[in-house]
């Protein structure tokens, strides 16, 4: 048997916008996909970038992005080597 | 719709009518004046346009379902291909597929790319320039160029992603992604995680509004009140109904915790109806290989997958996304992993994607195969995608890029 340890991922639910959410006009699934690299490795980030690189970014400023995409944040997984957010729509 | 950012790149993967692109600029913008990395399309980090200059991109897509109903640039694939094309230079766009059939398109751009431009006028001679030279052109975005801290560790440029894009969905199987029968399933199992949630919460309520405020102060720790304790009852059963029917339709399986003790399955259902879920899973300890010592460490990385449910008949589709390296790990191979989530959702039809960095297949935990036994490994493993239980493979198109290999598939049920 495996037991968690302290690498386990911690997740953070955003409630106030998980409350209001309401699928029934859904009508499109296929998504689009983007990815935005910056350096080839995490292990390579260039010149001048912040430790942490992109994940140093606070959420807060991501969501002003996500504004722009017609999404809001739902719950945020943060791990040591990748956040990961579910978002609405 | 789900976001992953890592140190070195960001993934958006959106749903709906949201309109993906428009934050790019603002994505490259973060990235340059939050994160700090390099840009070379501005004079300073006031500038608004400042944008960092990626490594690489990538965008792609399945055909929509319903084109004039989206947003912004989004209503054809050529308007998207141009609003990339303003951004970055040297993209190359494709289709793969067939045209009047499942087909799926991919934007790509080239690192250290053999079609960049000149690169940008130095910000010391930028500063003599007139305003009138400040083109458009000059704010497009050269891609590949990146001042890297040392040589890349070979074990780290390991890199797949698997993308599997499902639609007409099974009428009776997709049931399971409408808030009413998860629920009806919660009741009939018990399901702990969601009567648990309800009950703490409820009952914490009955603390709070008999007006024990020391109680809630034991509770949460930080004195929230009634509202509050209600709002977050409701709110968490999104989350904790998307754990159910996560469990339940085997979700949660495709990744064991008998194999990544550290996954994490954040999941949510929709109300009626639609499912998401991102899975975060730190990669567990490697294995010993024949050369290594006790004191070796072992791998970090963690990986991701995604999947995003529409149950309705009139536009069922569900997509699968990881970046776990198949056949990693003592793992399953990549077939198996399509068989599991196929199961899951049986489809009438699904297309797969397979990109690949080159040399990905050296870098396999077959690390103490010699070479002709990691062919025969390779081969065995291309065989298997062949043949999907229960399904007809319909094409079969390989892309070799610069750096990458793609494989797209496309069955249909038998």
């Amino acid at each position: 048997t495996f037991s968690p340890s302290e690498g386990t991922p911690h997740l953070t639910i955003n409630h106030e916008v998980a409350a209001e959410l309401d699928s029934t006009n859904a009508f499109e699934g296929p998504e689009k996909l983007l990815e935005v690299w910056f350096a080839p490795t995490d292990k390579a980030l260039p010149t001048g970038a912040k430790e942490g690189g992109l994940k140093a970014v606070d959420s807060k400023i991501w969501e002003g992005m996500l504004d722009l995409v017609n999404c809001q944040v739902l719950s945020i997984v943060k791990s040591e080597h990748v956040d990961a957010y579910l978002l609405s729509e | 719709s789900s976001m992953f950012v890592f140190p070195h790149k960001l993934i958006l993967k959106t749903c709906g009518t949201t309109t993906l692109l428009l934050g790019l600029r603002r994505l490259l913008h973060i990235a340059a004046v939050e994160a700090g990395f390099p840009f070379h399309n501005a004079k300073s980090l006031e500038d608004v346009h400042a944008a960092a200059t990626p490594y690489r991109v990538f965008y792609s897509r399945k055909n929509f379902l319903f084109p004039d109903k989206q947003q912004g640039p989004h209503r054809s694939w050529k308007q998207e291909v141009t609003f990339l094309d303003d951004l970055f230079e040297g993209g190359s766009a494709y289709m793969v597929g067939k045209m009047n059939g499942d087909h799926w398109y991919l934007y790509i751009t080239s690192p250290g790319g053999t079609t960049l431009t000149p690169p940008e006028t130095p910000v010391s001679e930028k500063s003599n320039l007139s305003p009138t030279r400040k083109s458009s052109a000059s704010r497009k975005i050269p891609t590949g160029i990146v001042g890297v801290n040392g040589d890349v560790p070979a074990e780290e440029t390991h890199d797949e992603t698997l993308e599997i894009l499902m639609t007409d969905l099974d009428i009776e199987n997709a049931k399971q992604f409408y808030l009413s029968h998860a629920a009806a399933v919660a009741n009939e199992k018990q399901t702990a995680r969601v009567n648990e949630a309800r009950r703490e919460a409820h009952e914490n309520l009955d603390i709070v509004q008999k007006g024990t405020d020391d109680a809630t102060f034991d509770v949460f720790g930080n004195g929230k009140d009634a509202e509050r304790v209600l709002a977050e009852s409701l709110t968490t059963e999104g989350h904790a109904m998307g754990t159910v029917v996560s469990d339940n339709c085997g979700l949660s399986d495709v990744y064991p915790t008998s194999i990544y003790p550290d996954a994490k399955i954040d999941a949510y259902l929709f109300t009626p109806c639609g499912f998401s879920a991102n899975g975060v899973i730190p990669a567990p300890a490697a294995s010993p290989t024949k050369d290594s010592s006790p004191d070796k460490p072992t791998s970090k990385a963690a990986h991701y997958f995604t999947v995003h449910v529409t149950p309705e008949p009139n536009c069922s589709f569900a997509s699968f996304e990881t970046n776990v390296p198949g056949g990693q790990h003592q793992t399953r191979q990549t077939a198996d992993v399509i068989e599991h989530v196929v199961g899951i959702f049986k489809p009438g039809r699904f297309s797969v994607t397979l990109f690949e960095a080159k040399g990905t297949m050296q870098k396999r935990s077959i690390y103490d195969k010699d070479d002709d036994e990691r062919r025969a490994w390779g081969e065995a493993a291309k065989q298997r995608m062949e043949k999907i239980k229960g399904y007809r493979r319909i094409d079969r198109i390989v892309h070799d890029f610069e750096d990458y290999d793609l494989v797209f598939r496309y069955y249909e049920r038998e």
